[in-house]
Formats: structure tokens, sequence, C-alpha cells
């Protein structure tokens, strides 16, 4: 039963990597289910991870941001600070899908606050882009050029001249 | 697939290309 549970992780990320986005969610629920059964954490929380990100290429967003709330809770339960950033940063990016900037730039800040603290100078700099992006598209202009300024200089930093 | 083709954001849209290749694995 538990090589059953990863064969089937293992069918929906390769029909992810194929496109097949529903064939990849159907698997990895029922890679989940096999997780729950035997109270497997940390597989669950990969198969949440893997059905926020299915969601996305069908356009269901709010799916998604379901998905990657349990992923965060997760994370947390497991004190895996480096995967609790990179929920932070998928909700962040569904929210302004959903053109929801508000909770966006909460996620955002979030994100950026557990790079600052792991000393992620990639993931803070992709953490201003994007906080950067939600402020413009909420209005707030002066924030927004805060965030610009803080990208320029950690892309210059690490040599990242795109 | 219309709605995401129009995504104007372009951390959004860089954020889309990485994950159409990650996978959390077995």
């Amino acid at each position: 039963r538990a090589a059953q549970g990863r064969a089937y992780g293992n069918l929906g990320n390769t029909h992810y990597l194929l496109g097949n986005f529903s064939e990849a969610i159907a698997f990895h629920k029922e890679r989940l289910a096999i997780a729950k059964e035997f109270g497997d954490k940390a597989a669950e929380r990969r198969a949440y991870s893997n059905l926020g990100n299915a969601h996305i290429f069908l356009g269901k967003f709010d799916v998604s941001a379901e998905y990657y709330k349990k992923t965060l809770q997760l994370s947390r339960q497991l004190k895996d600070q480096a995967v609790e950033a990179q929920a932070c940063y998928s909700l962040g990016n569904t929210y302004t899908l959903l053109r929801d900037y508000e909770r966006a730039i909460d996620f955002h800040l979030k994100h950026l606050c557990i790079a600052q603290e792991l000393g992620d100078r990639v993931g803070e700099g992709r953490a201003a882009w994007s906080l950067g992006n939600a402020y413009v598209s909420s209005g707030d202009h002066g924030k927004a050029l805060g965030c610009a300024r803080k990208h320029l200089e950690i892309s210059q930093e690490i040599g990242d001249k795109n | 697939f219309q709605r995401l083709r129009i995504i104007q954001v372009d951390s959004v849209r860089r954020w889309m290309d990485d994950l159409k290749l990650m996978t959390e694995c077995e």
C-alpha cells in the first residue's frame, strides 16, 4: 500500500510534466488518500502542493489557493521554513491571478520575511519583484517604487542581468 | 486557457513558467 502511494505520486508528476493536468490531479488525489491513511504528513503536504500546482494550469485558481493553504498549514506543523516560504510565494501569485491584491501582498510579505530570515537573497529578490507588481496592481505606486529599488539592488548583488 | 494566456504580471508569468517543471517528488 505504501509503494502504491508512491507510484500514484510518480504517475501524478509524470502526467503533470506531460501537461495532462486532469489526469495528474486524479493520481495526486489517490496519493493524498494513501498519505492520510498512513498519517504520512510529509507525503500529504507534497500532494497538496502538487494539487495546487495542477489546478493553476486548469485556471482553477480558487481551488489552488485552498490546496496551497493546506500546504502552508502542514509546512508549519512540520517546521519546514523553506516549504512555508514556497507556499506563501505560491499563495501570493495565486491571489494576484484572482485579482485579490490585498491577500497577494500579505502573502508576498510573509514570503519576504522568511526569505530574509533564511538569508535567501534570490528568494528575497523574487519577493520584492512580486510585491512591487502587486502594489502596482493595487494602485500603491509609492510602495511599488521601494520594492523595485530593492529588486534592483538584489539583482545587481547576485549578478542577475535579466 | 485563454485566461492563462493574457496574464499581464511579469512576475506571475515567470512563476508559472517555473511551475510547469515543478513537481514534489516521492
